[in-house]
C-alpha cells in the first residue's frame, strides 16, 4: 500500500518501535528515522518494504564504516595473543572455548591462559573447555595474581611454539577502578612477555545488554583499546542492536557472534546478515 | 537532571493562566526519552507516560512555581508505586522446608545469588540446603560447591536428571529438618521449550514456595520477553535483579515488574556473597529517572 501523510507517520512510529526494541538506542533510531524521512520526501508513495530497504542500507553503512583492526592487516609473530574481557556473565569463557575450537580445527596449536583467578570454579570451567576442544591450558593456584598467570601463559606459548594464546579474564564492571587497573596491568605484562601482545583485545557483549553497554565499551576502550567485539547469546530473542552505537560512537568493529552454548556456536560477523536478523 | 529539564520546558506554562497541552506533551516527550535511555521497555514507557499525562495536566502542576519539579515528583511517586511496596522478602510459613527456586537466562547471576541467599538465611539462623541442579554448564556444580563451602552451607546435587536431583534434595531436606532449600538451575533461553518444560517439571516435583526470576539489572528491551515467558511457565513469586553495583540505570526493573506483577525482592550489588540487599523502590526509581 502506498502512504498518505498519516500512513507515513504510522510507519515511522512502527519503525521507531522496532529499532528501540532492538536496543539500537534513541540517537541511532533518530538517525535512521531521518534517513527514512528524507527518503519519503523523494518517494512519498514508499511502502513498508521500501522503508526496510532504506533502514537496512543505513544500518549496514553504519556497521561497515568502522575501519578494520590492525591485527587483521599485520599478522603477528607467533603466538598471536588474544585478551578477552567484559562484564560479568557475558560469555567470555565460553567464547574462548569456541574460538579455540575454530583455531584447532584450522590446525593451529592453542594455549588457553586461565587468568580469572577470582571467580569460583573459573579455572575448572576453562579447563573443561580446553579439554573439549583440544587446546592446552596454563593455570596457577586459585587466588594467584592474574597478571602473573597471563605472563606465564604468553611466555609458555612462546617457548612451546603455540600459534595462539587466548587469555580468559574475570568478569568486571567498568566502574570498578581497581579492577580496570588490574586489567591494565595484565595488558602491560603480556606486552613484556611477547612484544606487540596482546594483538587482539576482544570485548564480549551480551546481546541482552541495554544502553549501559555503550558506557562499558567506552571505558574498556579508553583503558585498553578494544580491537573487536563479540556479541554473545544471539540465539535468544535479544537483537544486540547496541553494536550500532558502538560502531558509530566508538568505531568498534564486531568480529564474532555467539549463537549458542556449544563449541560450534560461533559465527564470523557479517553486517548484512546481522542487520537482516535484527530486522526480522 | 530530569526535574531541571522538565522545569525548562514547563516554565513556558507560567504566566499564561491556562494549561498548554502542547507544552506538557513536550515535557512528556522528554520524560519518554529519559526512560528509554534508562532501558525501560518501549511499551512500558508508552503506558507509563500515558498514565502520567492526566496527572501532569492537573491544577497542582499549573499552580506550582517549579512545574517541572512538580511533574518530576509525580513521576517519581508513580514509579515507586508501580515498582511495588517494600514487602517482607521471603514468606515463611508451615513446618515443611521452604523451597526456593532460582531460574533465568544464562549468566544472569543465579549461582552466585543462590549462595548469597543461603548466606542471608544462615545469618537468620536457618539451616539451608543448596542444590546444584545445573548439570549442563562446565563446572557449574563445582562453582556452587565452592561457594557453599565458603559460607559453610551444605550442598547437594551434581549429576543426573535435574528433576531427580531437586526431588531427592527436597526429600533429604524434610528428613533432616532443613529450614530452606535453594535450587540453583541451569541458565536457559525462554524460547527453549525443552528447557522451559524442565523448569515446569521441577515445580511439579517439589512445589517451591518461592519461584524467583534472577535477571541481569543491565538488561535492555528484551527484559520484557524473558520475564513474560518465565512468568508463564513458573508463575513467579518474585524477582531478583543482579549487577546493580555498576552504573546501569536499571530500567529493566520497571519492565519486569510491569509485565509480571511479581515483586522485586532483592538486588545483587556485587560479586561477594554479602552483596545482596532488599529491594528499595524509591532508590531504583531515582536511579531510573537519573
Ligand atoms: N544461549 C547462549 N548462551 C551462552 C552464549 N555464550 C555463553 N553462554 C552462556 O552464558 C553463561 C555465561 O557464560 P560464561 O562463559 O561463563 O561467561 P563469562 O563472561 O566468562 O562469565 P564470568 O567469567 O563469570 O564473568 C553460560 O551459561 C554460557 O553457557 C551464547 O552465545 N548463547
Ligand atoms: N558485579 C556483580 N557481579 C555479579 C552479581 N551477581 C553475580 N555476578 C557475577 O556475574 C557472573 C555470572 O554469575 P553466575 O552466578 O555464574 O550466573 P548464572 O546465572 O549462574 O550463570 P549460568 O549458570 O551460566 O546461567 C559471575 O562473574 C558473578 O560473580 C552482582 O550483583 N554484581
Ligand atoms: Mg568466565
Ligand atoms: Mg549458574
Amino acid at each position: 500500500r502506498s502512504s498518505s501523510a498519516e500512513n507515513r507517520q504510522e510507519l515511522l512510529d512502527e519503525l521507531e518501535e522496532l529499532l528501540i526494541q532492538a536496543d539500537v538506542g534513541i540517537q541511532t533510531a533518530g538517525i535512521i528515522r531521518d534517513d527514512v524521512s528524507a527518503y519519503f520526501a523523494v518517494h512519498p508513495g514508499a511502502t513498508w518494504d521500501d522503508v526496510l530497504g532504506i533502514v537496512r542500507a543505513s544500518m549496514v553503512r553504519m556497521l561497515s564504516a568502522v575501519p578494520p583492526a590492525e591485527a587483521a592487516i599485520l599478522p603477528p609473530i607467533p603466538p598471536e595473543v588474544v585478551l578477552v574481557i567484559g562484564v560479568n556473565g557475558g560469555g567470555k569463557t565460553t567464547t574462548i572455548g569456541k574460538l579455540a575450537y575454530r583455531h584447532v580445527q584450522a590446525g593451529r596449536r592453542v594455549l588457553l591462559g586461565a587468568a580469572d583467578t577470582f571467580r569460583a570454579a573459573a579455572v575448572e570451567q576453562l579447563a573443561i573447555w580446553a579439554d573439549r576442544v583440544g587446546a592446552d591450558l596454563l593455570a596457577q593456584k586459585s587466588g594467584a595474581d592474574p597478571a602473573s598467570v597471563a605472563f606465564d601463559a604468553v611466555a609458555a606459548g612462546r617457548s612451546r611454539g603455540n600459534d595462539v594464546v587466548i587469555l580468559d579474564t574475570a568478569g568486571r564492571l567498568h566502574t570498578k577502578v581497581n579492577l580496570m587497573q588490574e586489567l591494565l596491568k595484565i595488558q602491560r605484562v603480556v606486552g613484556k612477555a611477547h612484544e606487540g601482545a596482546p594483538h587482539e583485545v576482544l570485548l564480549v557483549v551480551d546481546a541482552t545488554m541495554g544502553q549501559n553497554a555503550i558506557a562499558q565499551a567506552r571505558q574498556f576502550h579508553q583503558s585498553l583499546g578494544i580491537t573487536g567485539i563479540v556479541v554473545s547469546k544471539l540465539d535468544g530473542t535479544a537483537k544486540g542492536g547496541v553494536v550500532l552505537p558502538l560502531a558509530r560512537e566508538l568505531g568498534l568493529p564486531v568480529r564474532w557472534l555467539g549463537v549458542g552454548e556449544g563449541l560450534d556456536d560461533l559465527e564470523p560477523f557479517e553486517a548484512g546478515a546481522f542487520v537482516d536478523a535484527l530486522l526480522s | 537532571s530530569l526535574a531541571a529539564k522538565l522545569d525548562g520546558i514547563l516554565k513556558k506554562l507560567q504566566g499564561h493562566g491556562k494549561l498548554d497541552e502542547r507544552t506538557v506533551d513536550e515535557a512528556l516527550r522528554e520524560l519518554r526519552l529519559a526512560l528509554l535511555e534508562a532501558d525501560v521497555n518501549y511499551r512500558v514507557v508508552k503506558d507509563f507516560v500515558a498514565s502520567i499525562r492526566p496527572k501532569a495536566l492537573s491544577e497542582q502542576v499549573l499552580a506550582s512555581i517549579t512545574p517541572g519539579h512538580q511533574v518530576a515528583w509525580i513521576v517519581h511517586q508513580e514509579m515507586v508505586r508501580l515498582l511495588g511496596g517494600e514487602s517482607a522478602p521471603i514468606h515463611w510459613s508451615g513446618i515443611d522446608p521452604m523451597v526456593i527456586m532460582l531460574a533465568g537466562l544464562q549468566g544472569s547471576g543465579k549461582t552466585t545469588t543462590a549462595a548469597k541467599l543461603a548466606l542471608l538465611l544462615k545469618r537468620q539462623q536457618r539451616r539451608v540446603l543448596l542444590v546444584a541442579a545445573d548439570v549442563y554448564r562446565p563446572a557449574a556444580v563445582a562453582q556452587l560447591r565452592t561457594l557453599s563451602s565458603q559460607i559453610g552451607v551444605d550442598c547437594d546435587g551434581g549429576e543426573g536428571d535435574p528433576v531427580a536431583i531437586c526431588s531427592a534434595a527436597a526429600v533429604r531436606a524434610r528428613r533432616e529438618v532443613y529450614d530452606a532449600v535453594v535450587l540453583d538451575t541451569a541458565g536457559r533461553l525462554h524460547i527453549d521449550s525443552e528447557m522451559m518444560e524442565e523448569l515446569a517439571r521441577i515445580v511439579a516435583a517439589v512445589s517451591p514456595k518461592e519461584r524467583l526470576l534472577v535477571a541481569d539489572g543491565m538488561t535492555g528491551q528484551d527484559a520484557v520477553k524473558t520475564a513474560q515467558e518465565f512468568h508463564a511457565t513458573l508463575s513467579l513469586t518474585g524477582i531478583i535483579l543482579t549487577k546493580l553495583d555498576g552504573d546501569a540505570r536499571g530500567g529493566a526493573a520497571l519492565s519486569v515488574r510491569a509485565v509480571t506483577g511479581a515483586p522485586i525482592k532483592f538486588v545483587g550489588v556485587g560479586e561477594k556473597l554479602q552483596d545482596l540487599e532488599p529491594f528499595h523502590p524509591s532508590r531504583i526509581a531515582s536511579r531510573i529517572l537519573g
